[in-house]
């Protein structure tokens, strides 16, 4: 769903952002 | 033995992809969806952070959402 695919990206972005 | 998944989430598909296009996470996410992998939601956001992270892409804002990218 849409939904999973936003909550995956944000997840992915917490953790670059901790890193970059 | 059969393979249960079709694409493979590693660091090559990554930079392949990287190279050819500026991608968001969700345009990545979308060339390695869990159905297509067969890994699970937090093993594939896990293993594409790591691979982000050596990978090391630049990035630049395209429509105001954050793009990665590789140079040959």
């Amino acid at each position: 769903s849409s939904s999973e695919a936003d909550e995956m990206a944000a997840a992915l972005e917490a953790e670059l952002n901790d890193f970059m | 033995t059969p393979s249960s998944s079709d694409v493979q989430l590693t660091e090559d598909a990554v930079r392949r992809y990287l190279i050819r296009k500026p991608m968001t996470t969700k345009d990545l996410l979308k060339k390695f969806q869990t159905k297509r992998t067969g890994l699970s939601s937090e093993q594939t956001v896990n293993v594409l952070a790591q691979i982000l992270k050596r990978l090391n892409p630049e990035r630049k804002s395209i429509n105001e959402k954050m793009h990665f990218y590789l140079t040959e």
